[in-house]
């Protein structure tokens, strides 16, 4: 499914602001 | 202690939302009643006012607008960048503004995913997973956000700089005046609840962990996740309004009106693709809509 979702899968891999857990 | 936890659960999703999400509904609703001081919306009522509006942002915001554009990803640049005021005649009014819309909205697509990662929990997920909770969820997430930019007499757009009024978007031609009309009359219907922005983060939570979406590859831990945050709403809604009784009921209800919205919105979009050929559909918002219902 990631592979059809290019654009969402990159948002959800890309590390530049996400909330510290 | 599991109550504690549960506050701070709320906590920290309220904290999430307010990170991500630059318009939020104590702004808008502050705007919307002339309560924001100098921070008054430029109006639009028709056509005239829509062009000087478009120029209003276009001078204000053209790194922002590059910015969108380097996030959707390739192809895109071309088409956005000739959605300026005056650089088409006024007949093509609609699709210009169709445009501007798709660019927020894959905006705001880029804000609910940088929330979702929020969720404790939601990166451990299976990614495949997390692309099927985004995919089905974003566009519910997107239209629930509407509600409180929205009144029964129009809408605040560009981040509350302007207010465009429904009687406007009813004039545009078919089926653009078709678009908003179910969300202004949703939005006046849930805007009578008066959730503010903290129970807002924890909806919206419970709405992206729906462990019935289409094709997931391991619900449980989905279920998991969001029962927590189902208990969080559930006590966050009795502490914040005691005195408004099934409330949490009645949140949860409109889960199931949302979902309607968005398979009709879709078809409208599948319709505006056969009947307008000139229409380009932003590249992330083809890849949230395609195969969806």
């Amino acid at each position: 499914l990631k592979e059809k979702h290019k654009i969402l899968h990159r948002l959800l891999q890309n590390s530049t602001s996400p909330v510290e857990l | 202690p599991e109550a504690a936890d549960l506050r701070a659960l709320a906590r920290h999703l309220y904290e999430a939302y307010l990170k991500y999400f630059p318009l939020t509904k104590a702004k808008a609703r502050a705007i919307l009643s002339g309560k924001s001081g100098d921070n008054v919306p430029f109006v639009i009522h028709d056509i005239k006012s829509l062009m000087e509006g478009e120029q209003l942002i276009n001078n204000g915001q053209t790194s922002f607008q590059e910015q969108q554009i380097a996030t959707a990803g390739h192809g895109v640049t071309h088409t956005f960048t000739h959605c300026n005021i005056g650089s088409e005649p006024p007949d093509g009014v609609e699709l210009r503004f169709f445009y501007s819309c798709q660019s927020r909205s894959a905006e705001a697509v880029r804000e609910v995913t940088e929330f979702a990662k929020s969720i404790p929990g939601f990166v451990n997920l299976d990614l495949n997973d997390q692309v099927t909770l985004l995919k089905y969820g974003v566009i519910e997430v997107l239209i629930l956000m509407m509600s409180p930019l929205m009144n029964k007499d129009g809408t605040l757009i560009s981040y509350g700089q302007i207010f465009m009024t429904r009687e406007f978007l009813k004039s545009l031609r078919k089926p653009f005046c078709q678009m908003l009309e179910p969300k202004f009359d949703f939005s006046v219907k849930f805007n009578t609840l008066e959730l503010d922005d903290s129970d807002m983060a924890l909806f919206l939570a419970v709405i992206i962990l729906s462990g019935d979406r289409p094709g997931l590859l391991n619900v449980k831990p989905i279920e998991q996740l969001q029962e927590t945050v189902l208990h969080s709403l559930e006590l966050h809604l009795k502490i914040n309004h005691p005195d408004s009784l099934q409330l949490f009921a009645k949140v949860l209800q409109k889960m199931t009106d949302l979902r309607q919205m968005v398979t009709d919105h879709v078809q409208l979009i599948q319709l505006l693709k056969k009947t307008e050929v000139d229409m380009f559909l932003h590249p992330l918002l083809q890849e949230i809509m395609k195969d969806l219902y």
